[in-house]
């Protein structure tokens, strides 16, 4: 996409950089980013997440992991989750997790760049980034500063959300970043009294959105209680709910 | 809180301008802020609404209005909803509204004051304006630059919400704007077939977090089907499913 990518910490090797977008907030990047590290990561992939959502982090929430990176002469080590995923978030480096980073872009980029440049990821066959709603700071500095090989859209069935994923996907165009395809999160309910598929958001809608924008259609997640209860308890990787995300490795 | 604040367009007479916010993305802020707006112009407040998600712009869609302002020597004039909201959104600037806007925080910072200075609003007794996700430029900005009143907050049931949701009402607390309460949006969804209540998020937490935080809770929004369809056609003036809203007018 033109722009000279920055090289990585020079004790990194890292074969491929994913990153999760969606424009939207809420729609479950955060959550596709994690079940997509947690499936590889069974297959036998090294696996690490760059949690790019610097003011709105929540990946170490997801895996229950709070310990603060060690800083050593090298960069920041990334901690491992407990099986064995490398992660980094902005909320690792601070005291409180529900404290605010009240920042502007350019230190958001900032702090995104140095991610990429000062964290050590050691030996990786994925690093995936969760990148924050929006098309802003972030994500632009991640597809012009790091070798990205292509970002996966996450949606969900509203017209509404499909609109501003569009944005998005527009925007991996317009950098010529390759967009893998697109996942759509929320899709329906089943009621857990009489089984009744419920729409809450109205009729899949991904597989058109998908043709749409000329995207594979990797396929759709269910609103899944036990899935929230697992992020909300840091056991995300104790979840065995997701379907075939590992199409992309 | 001690910034100068910016002297709005000299045609303007804004009585109060309140934000709404989350700090999360997809909770529904810009539901929220819509029904806020609905409900008061039912009653006969003079209203209006002002985008700040730059990046994100959701509200045109959800009024189903796309007239791009008339822009005359005194400002750009906010175009009416059906039932005479006032609304500027960057999406009305836009030939496609899927058209990505990828700016980094000085020029999204500076599209939040203009809506501002340079916006033509009339006369208006409440001014409500959604905020993106995060604790960046367009909170920031909103927070430094308008006489904020003060904000209403917007979060979900699940704890990694409530988590991010906490850096949000700190960051009201950190630049001294008074909070109004915080509403729980997608409580609950009921079964249509039998009647069963589901807690696809979790039990309901809105009312613990707002007392966590010293917040009045503003009372609990289901997730409605109706809902979600009437933002997709663009009809959210003509959906009466909100209760209370009107608390804090
Ligand atoms: N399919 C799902 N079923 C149940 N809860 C979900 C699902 N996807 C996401 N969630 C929950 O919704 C919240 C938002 O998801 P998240 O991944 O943080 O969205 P984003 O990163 O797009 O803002 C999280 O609390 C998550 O646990
Ligand atoms: N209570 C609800 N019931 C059904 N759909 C909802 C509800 N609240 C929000 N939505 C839908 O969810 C999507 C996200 O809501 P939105 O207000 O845009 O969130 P945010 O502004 O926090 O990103 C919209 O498509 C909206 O129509
Ligand atoms: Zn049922």
């Amino acid at each position: 996409s033109g722009f000279t990518k920055l090289p990585p910490n020079e004790l990194n090797h890292i074969q491929h950089v994913i990153a999760v977008m969606s424009g939207k907030g809420g729609v479950g990047k955060s959550s596709v980013t994690a079940l997509i590290a947690v499936e590889a990561n069974r297959k036998g992939y090294r696996c690490g997440i760059l949690d790019a959502d610097i003011t709105g982090p929540s990946m170490p929430k997801m895996f229950g992991i709070s310990q603060r990176p060690e800083n050593t002469g090298f960069g920041l080590i990334a901690p491992e989750t407990r099986s064995g995923i490398r992660l980094m978030s902005l909320n690792l480096l601070l005291d409180n997790e529900d404290a605010p980073v009240i920042w502007r872009g350019p230190l958001i980029a900032s702090a995104v760049r140095q991610f990429w440049t000062e964290v050590v990821w050691g030996d990786l066959d994925y690093l995936i980034v969760d990148l924050p709603p929006g098309t802003g700071d972030a994500p632009l500095t991640v597809m012009q500063s790091l070798p990205l090989d292509g970002v996966v859209i996450v949606s969900s069935p509203q017209d509404l959300v499909g609109m501003v994923v569009a944005k998005a996907i527009k925007m991996c165009q317009h950098m010529n970043i390759p967009v893998f395809g697109l996942v759509e999160n929320m899709s329906f309910i089943e009621c857990p009294k009489c089984g009744e598929k419920i729409y809450p958001f109205g009729r899949p809608a991904g597989d058109s959105l998908a043709q749409r924008n000329g995207l594979k259609f990797l396929g759709a997640l269910p609103i899944d209680p036990a899935f929230a209860q697992a992020c909300d308890r840091g056991q995300i990787e104790n979840y065995h709910g997701a379907v075939g995300l590992d199409v992309l490795l």
